[in-house]
């Protein structure tokens, strides 16, 4: 389970028997108490009941595989509709695909549908009022800019082998064979550096990473055979700074993230800050967030670029296997980026069946998709994907948005 | 502590959290997906609200949240445009 926490927005995302809906009206009221956001549904903010109107909600999920095990209000689609109806003015319910198959609901509220809040509640109101008013544009200056999209990519049925990097064993001995690697190295290294120690020994210090140990802090290896070593061989642990020494499931969680392909879908030479907090979970599954900043180009310093995040989500287990995968690609490219993204996790994965849901904001220039070449070009890339037919496509065309959602099989 | 370089987000780890985390029982992958917006984009937040907005709450009160939800802070990913918080069932 991943939350982003941004200036003007939080993105939470839960799995398993979380009850998601249960925190959203603390939610509400910590963004009206903590950071100051306006709520008119209370007199007063020490008002627990007090909470921030905002601008737009969404609500999402796939189908689940056992919603006989989810706690209320998350029992069905229909009691999580009727929770947000309760707590919403306005607010839209949809199900997207197929009813016998894999589908995906939505509920969403946009500034549009609702009438600007009371500025000050009525004084026959109760202290609070129980439904809360999404906010009117008019407080904003702005509107949407034309950056960000968020993709969203859903995959069940993961290819078995794939699915075993995301067990704890595998993993395990992927990162020992890779620490061998290193201390294989590290001697090597040694051994270059100090010329010909036949017969006498050098000691690596293992608390402090093999780079940076100099040839005056070499003492001598002992005469140990490569099994030795291997078993000998501390792990050496990145350049952390104290508070976040890592823990193994971080540890573990950046191994798999290397070796599965999942650090190259913004990959550092291009994005050199980029950076990704990984968790491989006992005995099996995966959670990993990216945040990766914009890489500043002298030449165009001032381009407003923006930091793009990921957050991934496996649980590779056979008889329930699913993987998603979330990011913003930047608004505006030819589509190139969005396709090579999916085509790059989907590579990750190989599941049997996934969805693809683009949100856009519509540009603010009032085009309609069509006319915008991004729109034509993205839809052909998203058209073909190796090794899978595309089934579906839903368009849902909102106010300020677009929604296309794409569900394909393997071949 | 610091990050390394100033563009580079700052891992922060919980490891009383991460020490005896056991998955054993977690299932059901398809997650619960909620946005909340209370402004279009982080230029124009409305007036009276802290210069960072949302960034501006300390991770110990989403704790109360989470609490609710039924999750637990794993590590955070600190960077200037956003944070971003792994969490365990």
């Amino acid at each position: 389970s991943s939350m982003f926490v941004f200036p003007h927005k939080l993105i939470l995302k839960t799995c398993g028997t979380t009850t998601l809906l249960l925190g959203l009206r603390r939610l509400l009221h910590i963004a009206a108490e903590h950071a100051g956001f306006p709520f008119y549904n209370a007199k007063s903010v020490d008002d627990i009941h007090a909470a921030a109107s905002p601008y737009r909600v969404f609500y999402s999920r796939k189908n689940f595989l056992f919603p006989d095990k989810q706690p209320g209000p998350h029992r069905s689609w229909k009691e999580e509709v009727k929770y947000l109806d309760d707590t919403f003015e306005g607010g839209s319910a949809y199900m997207v695909g197929k009813m016998n198959g894999d589908h995906w609901y939505l509920y969403i509220t946009s500034p549009d549908t609702t009438v600007t809040p009371p500025r000050t509640p009525d004084e026959n109101l109760q202290t609070h009022s129980s439904k809360i008013l999404t906010n009117t544009t008019s407080l904003f200056k702005g509107g949407l800019k034309n950056n960000d999209e968020t993709l969203e990519i859903l995959m069940t049925d993961l290819d078995p082998e794939n699915a075993k990097q995301f067990y704890l064993e595998h993993a395990s001995a992927v990162a020992s064979n890779r620490l061998y690697s290193q201390a294989q190295e590290a001697r090597k290294m040694a051994m270059g550096n100090l010329g010909d120690l036949s017969g006498s020994t050098i000691t690596i210090k293992t608390n402090s990473t093999v780079e940076s140990v100099a040839d005056d802090t070499l003492d001598v290896f002992d005469n140990c055979s490569d099994s030795d070593l291997h078993s000998s061989y501390t792990p050496v642990s990145e350049q952390v700074d104290i508070e976040c020494m890592t823990t193994e499931g971080h540890a573990l969680g950046t191994v798999v993230s290397d070796a599965c392909g999942l650090s190259e879908v913004y990959p550092t030479s291009k994005y050199p800050d980029a950076r990704i907090d990984a968790y491989l979970f006992s005995p099996c599954g995966f959670s990993a967030n990216g945040i990766i900043p914009a890489p500043q180009k002298q030449d165009d310093a001032d381009a407003e670029k923006p930091t793009h995040y990921f957050t991934v989500h496996v649980t590779p287990e056979p008889i329930c296997s699913f993987a998603s995968f979330e990011t913003n690609v930047p608004g505006g490219q030819n589509g190139r980026e969005t396709s090579e993204i999916v085509e790059h996790v989907v590579g990750i994965f190989k599941p049997g069946r996934f969805s693809v849901t683009l949100f856009e904001a519509k540009a603010t220039y009032g085009y309609d998709d069509d006319e915008i070449p991004t729109g034509l070009a993205r839809k052909k890339r998203l058209e073909k994907i190796e090794g899978y037919r595309r089934v579906d496509r839903i368009v849902h065309d909102f106010d300020d948005y677009e929604l296309i959602f794409r569900f394909y099989e393997r071949e | 502590t610091f990050s390394p370089s100033e563009g580079t987000p700052h891992l922060t780890i919980n490891h009383n959290v991460a020490a005896d985390l056991d998955s054993s029982n977690a299932f059901e992958g398809p997650e619960k997906l909620l946005e909340v917006w209370f402004a279009p984009n982080p230029d124009c937040l409305p007036p009276g609200v802290k210069p960072n907005g949302l960034k501006a709450v300390s991770s110990d009160t989403w704790v109360g949240v989470l609490d609710m939800v039924n999750c637990k802070i794993l590590s955070v990913l600190e960077a200037e445009h956003m944070d971003a918080y792994l969490l365990s069932e």
